[in-house]
């Protein structure tokens, strides 16, 4: 008879609850018609079950968002809890798509269900890839942009996990800026 | 207790989740 260790069978717990959304652009429905919740998971090997279940950042069609909040939070800036956040942008450039976007993404991802900001975890709320034929954008969603010192150490170590070289700096935005300024983008509240 | 994981201990897993 096979002896089968606790370590086979039983998956291993995350410290929160995560949920992926996928939002595919169609001009002819309502924005949160086009906003779909793809599944929740709270294991490791769930969370492994599902990325590898689907299709790449870099393969998605141009208009298309990924997104990975804390369950319970919807990826947009009316949700309660980001109402009065931020995020830490990544603009990628359209050859970064092939290089760099993918790796961006998961090690994003691995930050955020491995609690990579320790005792910040309850400033995160999320992030968001969108795919776009001028210039992909990795975001990392936090809840309080108030909240300078821990917003500056969320974004250092989100530089640090992605080996953002030192001399190029990535901006932080409220996103009561972004949605009053139409057109052109917000001021950065925070760079790093 | 507080459950945060490192990247290589993530990573390690990727391709058991076939198997659970």
């Amino acid at each position: 008879q096979q002896i089968i260790s606790p370590d086979q069978y039983i998956k291993h717990p995350l410290q929160n609850k995560w949920a992926m959304w996928f939002f595919k652009n169609d001009k002819n429905k309502e924005w949160t018609a086009n906003l779909k919740l793809i599944t929740a998971f709270d294991t490791v090997e769930d969370f492994w079950g599902l990325y590898n279940h689907i299709q790449k950042a870099s393969k998605l069609p141009s208009g298309c968002d990924y997104s990975l909040f804390k369950d319970g939070i919807q990826p947009m800036w009316e949700d309660e809890h980001n109402k009065n956040g931020g995020r830490w942008l990544v603009n990628l450039n359209k050859n970064q798509r092939q290089t760099e976007l993918d790796n961006f993404w998961l090690e994003t991802l691995l930050c955020l269900i491995g609690e990579a900001f320790e005792d910040l975890t309850d400033d995160i709320c999320g992030a968001t890839i969108n795919i776009r034929g001028k210039g992909d954008k990795l975001g990392l969603w936090t809840k309080d942009a108030r909240r300078g010192d821990a917003t500056v150490k969320i974004g250092q170590k989100l530089k640090e996990r992605l080996k953002i070289p030192v001399k190029i700096a990535i901006g932080f935005q409220a996103h009561s800026d972004t949605a009053t300024k139409a057109g052109s983008t917000a001021r950065d509240r925070y760079r790093v | 207790g507080k459950k945060h994981y490192d990247r290589e201990f993530l990573l390690q897993f990727q391709f058991d989740s076939a198997a659970i």
